[in-house]
């Protein structure tokens, strides 16, 4: 499903080079659940927004479902991962001055999907994450942990084959968080979703199957969880 | 040194009413090391906002070195502020084109501080914190943990009395976040500096000599620390 052949990513722009990411290799198949650990600064976001055809690798080739996305022309690269993907960004991301429910709507209407039934999903998207009733709040009117479980509920709207996300549950307590991680387990063993998430708590990252460990730029070990 | 006196912060905008701060009363002294806990969305940050004259409660009082904040102006209030707190903000809440340098001295240059001396200062906080190689480094182009450890630099540039910090190790890795609790509290213990944090990790709350529990914008217990 994805694929990172080679791929560096180097900033340059403060007279020193930076290697967030450095000749990376990586293979993750459809129904995957991955975990990506590693201190901060290591590359860990760079990577998943690489992989995600957020950001342009410096050299090196990304794959999707098999397919050379270096082809891809640059206006066109929006509507093909809007359409495969879904994303929790490190910082949210949330329109504040749109509602939560707007929010979780609209990668859906940028799809252009019926708005009754993305709305009726979004509700129920919302419950699961257990903020329904915080629906009408804009984001700039949301706590911390509410608006990241609104990124969730966002991600999670177009029913993606993937989910790329950037430290999910890190502005919840561990209730909250054992929550969230139960809901993207579900997604990916019932509707076989690959998932990708990075975490700096060590204890969460065994909720995967395979744990990839990054430290400067470089894969440092890819095992599986410990039983 | 902060004191809330039966203070109340009720949100009306969506149609409902949502009590974030119900009639809360709490006296935190010189030299306290505090930390606050509580689910998602139960008032931590709402609190903190109010301690730190951020945000101006709906009824009750807010005492500040026993003077009561209501009766200064809207324009004082900052520079009132200034002089006496250092804040980390659950977002971090850097300025995106200024470097991590220039985020750092910000504060010291608003109280009109020596900019020769700031810079020096600010140098030697973002060595502390570890993070000394990205100064040049613009707001936007830091990692998430990156962000996080200039936004406590910045609360220490002014030698401030008081702290606020609204989970200042979220972003980071374990160890990284031990670091950073030594720093704050070597800084409560060797120069007297009253600190309170919010934290959704129960382990990091026993770093403080006070843990309150909040839910639902009440205090549900104030204990010391499990020896
Ligand atoms: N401007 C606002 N308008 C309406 N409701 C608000 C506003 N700001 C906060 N709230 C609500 O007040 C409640 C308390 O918010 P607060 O940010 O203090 O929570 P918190 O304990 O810090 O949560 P978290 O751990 O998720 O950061 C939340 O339920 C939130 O939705
Ligand atoms: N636009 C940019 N320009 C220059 N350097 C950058 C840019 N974006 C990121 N970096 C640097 O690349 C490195 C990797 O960043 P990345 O965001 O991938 O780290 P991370 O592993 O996600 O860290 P964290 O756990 O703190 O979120 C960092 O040291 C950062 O300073
Ligand atoms: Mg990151
Ligand atoms: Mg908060």
């Amino acid at each position: 499903v994805l694929q990172l052949k080679n791929v560096s990513k180097i900033y340059s722009e403060y007279g020193q080079t930076v290697n967030a990411l450095d000749k990376v290799s990586i293979d993750i198949d459809k129904r995957d659940f991955v975990s990506i650990i590693g201190p901060s600064g290591s590359g860990k976001s760079t990577m998943l927004h690489t992989m995600g055809l957020l950001d342009r690798p410096s050299s090196g080739t990304v794959f999707v479902d098999g397919q050379d996305t270096s082809q891809i022309r640059g206006k066109d690269v929006a509507q093909f991962r809007g359409a495969k993907m879904g994303f929790v960004f490190q910082g949210y991301n949330l329109i504040p001055r749109l509602t939560a429910l707007q929010n979780v709507m609209l990668p859906a209407m940028l799809q252009r999907k019926d708005a009754d039934i993305t709305e009726k999903k979004a509700l129920s998207l919302l419950k699961e994450v257990g903020i329904e009733q915080r629906a009408d709040h804009k984001g700039v009117h949301l706590s911390g942990g509410e608006q990241q479980r609104v990124a969730i509920a966002r991600a999670l709207i177009n029913d993606p084959a993937v989910i790329l996300a950037d430290e999910p549950t890190g502005a919840l307590d561990s209730k909250a968080s054992a929550h969230i991680m139960d809901i993207l387990k579900n997604v990916n063993r019932a509707k076989g979703v690959t998932i990708a998430f990075v975490t700096h708590d060590n204890q969460q990252a065994e909720y995967a199957d395979r744990i990839i460990t990054i430290k400067d730029g470089k894969i440092f070990s890819d095992r599986c969880r410990k039983e």
